[in-house]
């Protein structure tokens, strides 16, 4: 299904979370 | 800053992995789509660290890359 929080957003220098939601 | 190397990378827990590969591609990415570098690096860091690798060293199949993630978010988003 359609997901409108993906893909998910990488900022520099924040810990990134995209794989969580894997 | 140094080269990011295979070895560097094994040596880091999976997500901070993630994150080093994040912080070099991301301003690679923004160089070229100031607007969508944070989502177009979200996808890219999908791929496999070690094809994320050879997309640090080789622009060319950077740009391949981020063309496809382009035209997938804008598809996604119709």
């Amino acid at each position: 299904g359609t997901n409108i929080n993906w893909p998910p957003e990488f900022c520099p220098g924040v810990p990134w979370k995209g794989l969580q939601n894997i | 800053p140094e080269p990011l190397t295979a070895s560097m990378l094994a040596a880091a827990p999976l997500m901070d992995q993630k994150q080093l590969l994040g912080e070099r591609l991301y301003p690679m990415i923004h160089a070229l789509h100031p607007n969508l570098a944070g989502k177009i690096t979200g996808m890219l860091l999908e791929i496999d660290n070690s094809e994320l690798l050879h997309m640090l060293e080789s622009p060319e199949s950077l740009h391949s890359k981020v063309d496809e993630a382009i035209a997938v978010l804008q598809a996604h988003q119709v």
